[in-house]
């Protein structure tokens, strides 16, 4: 009936007002809302917390992100437009339980394969995952040549499951440049997206796999036996970087902004001036502007 | 003042040079008028930069002043603004003058350490007032 349907609609907008109020925080989140849902700011409103306790991030991983938000946004924080516009979220995680499985080989370069363990607690549900990377670190006492061609065997495993059998067939990867970074560390970055994908998007909450990695020389011919390969030594286990794209209101959506001038929530705001009204009358009331003339 | 009239010769009433931006500034827009401010500030003085690692200096800025009588649509205001004017002036003031408030905004990046040590930078709207409005 009319009634009933009026009440529909108004139900409809007050929940859909309900979902759409970023500020509706306040009340105690529940289940589903994982801790990292609130941007860290408000969490501190919301729980009055300066900040809680936190581990020290390891040196050389906030080295690297200091420099990646140099290249991302301005002295005043100001995002630069030189990055793309599809993600506006990087987290980086630090393995918490590594061991070595077997030792490197000098003979064929090949690092001692680390057994990785990282937790993705941080990841919220609306963080959407489009590139993961592996972030190898080397000493300065390595002098690279020019070009250099890794090979990284990654094999991923079900947490918790017993090392000795991986659930899965170890899958590898061939690493053809290098980043150059002008500091004394070197960064390699082996990208892992197509293994992580899933991981992430079912909410898996650590990763766990075991990785090494083996550099030679790249030259045009084959490599011959009196080439020694590269000695590689990891001098830290891999970082695991994600970029992600955070799909909350409070999140900055560069990409939207790019397309349409005015978001959503800047409808209510000033209008041009008097040419704007008739347009903003014709579509408050709906009516055709031919038979009503002002 | 009537005794100094009557000393002084009667002047001719010849009108003070009409001085327009003067006379816009004293009639139609408020000395304190509605705009933009700076406010910085550096997350060390809010203790919180044990988590936020950067920007070291952020300037919200924030928006002040009196909104002038006739807003127009000098402050993209709508024609409601000035309705609203006239009931607080003509009938009734209870009713709030309009308020000065920011218009639009601009995003934020921040780099921030998670509970758990890892690193996230992470880019949030509307945390940059960079236009103000009477409403």
């Amino acid at each position: 009936s009319q009634a009933s349907r009026g009440e529909v609609q108004i139900a409809a907008g007050a929940e859909w007002e309900a979902e759409a109020e970023p500020w509706s925080m306040v009340k105690p989140l529940d289940k589903k809302d994982r801790p990292g849902f609130l941007p860290p700011l408000f969490k501190v409103l919301y729980n009055g917390q300066g900040g809680a306790p936190r581990q020290q991030p390891d040196s050389r991983a906030l080295r690297y992100m200091k420099r990646l938000y140099k290249s991302y946004a301005t002295k005043e924080g100001i995002p630069k437009s030189n990055r793309s516009p599809l993600y506006n979220t990087v987290r980086l995680f630090t393995s918490c339980a590594q061991h070595e499985q077997a030792p490197g080989d000098q003979v064929t370069g090949t690092s001692a394969s680390v057994d990785l363990l990282f937790h993705l607690d941080h990841v919220t549900a609306v963080e959407h995952l489009l590139k993961s990377v592996l972030l190898f670190t080397f000493s300065n006492s390595i002098s690279f040549p020019a070009a250099v061609k890794c090979v990284c065997n990654l094999v991923m495993k079900e947490p918790g499951f017993p090392s000795r059998n991986p659930r899965r067939a170890p899958s590898s990867f061939t690493l053809t440049s290098q980043l150059e970074f002008p500091k004394k560390y070197k960064w390699i970055e082996v990208d892992v997206t197509a293994p992580l994908q899933p991981l992430v998007a079912s909410n898996k909450r650590s990763v766990h796999m075991s990785v090494n990695l083996t550099c030679v020389k790249d030259q045009p011919q084959p490599p011959s036996a009196r080439d020694s390969p590269l000695n590689v030594t990891l001098l830290v286990p891999p970082s695991l970087l994600l970029y992600l794209n955070d799909t909350s209101a409070q999140a900055h959506h560069r990409w939207y902004s790019l397309h349409y001038k005015r978001r959503p929530s800047q409808n209510a705001g000033p209008k041009r001036g008097l040419s704007a009204c008739p347009q903003g009358e014709k579509s408050a009331e709906g009516v055709r502007p031919s038979h009503h003339r002002r | 003042g009537r005794e100094t009239i009557g000393l002084e010769l009667p002047k001719p009433l010849v009108p003070a040079p009409l001085n327009l931006s003067e006379y816009f500034k004293r009639f139609l827009f408020p000395q304190n008028e509605c705009e933009l401010h700076d406010f910085r500030l550096s997350f060390s003085q809010l203790k919180w930069d044990n988590w936020i690692v950067a920007p070291h200096r952020y300037n919200p800025r924030y928006c002040k002043g009196d909104c002038p009588r006739a807003v127009g649509h000098r402050y993209g205001s709508p024609v409601h603004t000035l309705v609203q004017n006239i009931i607080h002036e003509k009938l009734d003031s209870s009713v709030p003058r309009p308020s000065c408030v920011p218009a639009k905004y601009s995003p934020l990046s921040v780099l921030t350490i998670e509970p758990d040590g890892s690193i996230a930078y992470k880019e949030y709207e509307d945390m940059i007032a960079t236009k103000c409005t009477c409403r």
